[in-house]
């Protein structure tokens, strides 16, 4: 069965976040995305001969001795070029988790030549088993259909400061991470962890999604995306111009004035200051808002990424197809 | 039963294509759209 699918690689472009796995008998560790953005499991296998693979840990399947082979194919095409692999069957170690007999990738094509560069080596996805490409099923349901984990749900915790520190959790919260209580939003629509926003303002002033609007909350993406025209309007009000680089470069001394960006949900403000959309880095700034283009039909989007993530703790809970967001401790 | 996967906090893709020079030709060789991935049939 081979599915297309079609995810651009550059939602991964400015991910800072890593978690190591182990796939097979005995563990063959990957670094890789946690991504609540897609639902699929792949890294890179010795059957691949792309540029992008030769500085990457590759599975072999040779080596395992619990690994099940299948004659089924995967293609994830990107934006940029194609994961194609096949699909196989093995241990995964999460966390201390064993995962028997959970379904990935192996890829044999990796989507571009410059993934050579990529700081992780695949991609471990966690939102809903409608859109895994092939139907395959994703790790966190494996998890839960082996009764592996108390709770139907998972939680991200992303440190804004430390290397270390940052958490994917299976099963269960933690308290410590957060402040106050959870708030508890429901799911829009099940794929995405997708879910409806009132309103966001800036200053009290409202700058989008005026009469309410989509978000999807992603980890697989770093920072916030919404409507082209929307965005560009944020970008001039905040004074961030665009460089060389692709990115919004904005005076770090802005910071210091600018209002935060309040993203009311479900009936509660959750601001995000100019610490955090606006991004430092080796002494210069620029900004975490990033414009997209979506189809008019699909109506107003935005992505909650990383930057968002680092404001609020965040609960996906599969049991009650619902969003926990509480600030960070 | 609940496990904790830690996460390390490392260099973006963009900081290591920017230090080898290679991001101006990534930017240049791929419609940079974030919000394909949420479409793919429309991609």
């Amino acid at each position: 069965t081979t599915l297309m699918s079609d995810e651009p690689l550059q939602n991964y472009l400015d991910m800072e976040y890593f978690g190591t796995i182990g796939i097979g008998t005995p563990p063959q560790d990957f670094t890789v995305i946690f991504d609540t953005g897609s639902s699929n499991l792949w890294v890179p296998s010795i059957y691949c001969f792309s540029y992008a693979c030769t500085n990457h840990h590759r599975f072999n399947p040779q080596e395992s001795s619990t690994f099940q082979g299948t004659s089924k194919t995967l293609s994830i095409a990107y934006g940029t070029g194609s994961m194609t692999g096949i699909l196989g069957y093995d241990t995964v170690q999460v966390g201390g988790i064993s995962d028997t007999n959970q379904i990935f990738g192996l890829s044999e094509t990796e989507p571009g030549s410059f993934l050579y560069y990529a700081p992780f080596d695949g991609i471990l996805g966690l939102a809903y088993p409608s859109i895994s490409s092939s139907g395959a099923t994703p790790v966190f349901d494996n998890m839960w259909n082996q009764g592996l984990v108390s709770q139907d749900l998972f939680s991200v915790y992303l440190s804004k400061d430390d290397e270390s520190g940052s958490v994917v959790q299976f099963g269960g919260i933690d308290s410590s991470y957060y402040t106050g209580t959870l708030n508890w939003v429901p799911i829009s629509v099940e794929g995405y962890w997708q879910i409806t926003v009132d309103s966001i303002t800036m200053g009290g002033e409202p700058i989008a999604c005026s009469s309410g609007c989509q978000a999807i909350v992603d980890t697989g993406t770093s920072l916030l995306a919404g409507p082209t025209n929307a965005v560009a309007n944020i970008q001039s009000y905040i004074g961030a111009s665009e460089t060389s680089y692709g990115s919004m470069a904005i005076s770090c001394s802005s910071i210091n004035s600018l209002p935060d960006i309040v993203f009311t949900i479900n009936g509660i403000q959750y601001p995000v200051p100019p610490t955090a959309y606006i991004l430092q880095s080796q002494g210069s700034c620029s900004s975490g808002f990033q414009g997209m283009n979506i189809p008019t039909a699909s109506g107003e989007l935005w992505i909650l990424g990383d930057i968002f993530i680092r404001q609020y703790y965040t609960v996906f809970d599969r049991a009650n197809n619902q969003v926990g967001l509480a600030p960070v401790a | 039963t609940t496990y904790k996967v830690s996460l390390t906090r490392k260099k973006s893709l963009r900081q290591n294509l920017i230090e080898n020079g290679k991001l101006k030709d990534f930017l240049q060789n791929h419609q940079y759209n974030i919000g394909s991935k949420y479409f793919p049939s429309e991609a």
